[in-house]
């Protein structure tokens, strides 16, 4: 899934998604990237958020709304983005999926839950300053 | 620097995130830019998991899911298994701006497309199709089954529901972690 969030010189905050979803899926099976609140979810008040990975999964926790919702509460990007995927963790310890998050004010951040064989969740920003796309990434809960 | 404008994208898609910088440059508003950005990914087949040509389904088939907020107003389009429609970015944004909906699935939702001029065409590529037949030739592992007849770890269907294996244990929502297919 590719998840977006742009905030534009002003302050102002939209998300989008768009995926082909899981590989070999029963026909008819949604992913988490159209459900609003996991594939992503936006309020210029204080930021949006966005998710990638196993949408069965986080899709039962809805993982952008609640880091924008922990964003709301004070927390900064990288922190609310974790605190989504720790609340996934409690209860699916290990779990493939990963998510950005980014307040109305220009701050960003991610985080991602390890699984075997993904340890480090590389994504890509564009900020003043910068002539071209910068990949960045983060060590994985 | 100036904290604003930002894009910020999932996996190191930037040919996504470069188009969405440029919608900005060009006067183009937060909305815009994610869903040129998106689109940008639907045409580049990002990493096979956005776009055409890729997940095929247990029939072969590529479906699209796709959603588009807007943090302002919090307007949403949202389309989910659209089929034969490459661009599910663009879909959903029309739903938001043609249709006092939210969220449109599957075949009722690629007509819409089709009535608001979107291109109907076929999402099958050589990519999928190997993928696909590869899926078979494995004895369709790996799944999405449980609780079936015949064995799904070890067999195609078509199958039968069985009566629960694990009757009587905790459920789990533990399950194997396939890095290949995911959202």
């Amino acid at each position: 899934t590719i998840g977006m969030i742009v905030v534009d010189g002003n302050g102002n905050v939209a998300t989008g998604t768009s995926t082909n979803g899981a590989s070999h899926k029963i026909p008819g099976r949604v992913g988490d990237s159209p459900m609003i609140g996991a594939g992503s979810y936006a309020d210029s008040s204080v930021g949006g958020a966005a998710a990638t990975g196993d949408g069965d999964t986080m899709m039962r926790f809805l993982p952008s709304y609640q880091a924008v919702e922990n964003m709301r509460m004070g927390a900064d990007p990288t922190m609310a983005c974790q605190k989504a995927i720790a609340r996934i963790q409690k209860h699916v310890p290990i779990f493939f999926g990963a998510i950005i998050c980014a307040n109305k004010t220009g701050s960003y951040g991610a985080a991602c839950s390890k699984a075997p064989g993904f340890t480090q969740f590389h994504y890509s920003i564009y900020k003043p300053g910068l002539s071209q796309p910068l990949e960045e990434m983060v060590d994985c809960l | 620097q100036p904290p604003l404008p930002l894009v910020v994208t999932t996996w190191p898609f930037h040919s996504a995130t470069q188009a969405a910088w440029k919608a900005l440059a060009a006067r183009g508003s937060a909305l815009d830019a994610v869903e040129t950005g998106c689109a940008q990914c639907e045409t580049d087949q990002c990493d096979g998991s956005v776009g055409y040509g890729g997940s095929p389904d247990e029939s072969g088939e590529t479906t699209l899911d796709a959603m588009i907020m807007n943090g302002n107003t919090m307007e949403v389009g949202a389309v989910a298994s659209l089929r034969r429609i490459k661009n599910a970015i663009g879909v959903a944004r029309a739903v938001m701006e043609h249709t006092k909906h939210t969220f449109l699935v599957g075949e009722s939702a690629s007509l819409f497309a089709e009535s608001m001029g979107f291109v109907c065409e076929d999402l099958t590529t050589n990519r999928s199709l190997s993928i696909y037949s590869k899926w078979l030739d494995q004895q369709c592992q790996p799944n999405f089954r449980k609780n079936v007849t015949p064995d799904p770890t070890k067999s195609c269907g078509p199958y039968k529901p069985v009566k629960s294996l694990s009757e009587g244990k905790k459920p789990t929502l533990q399950k194997q972690v396939d890095l290949h297919s995911h959202d």
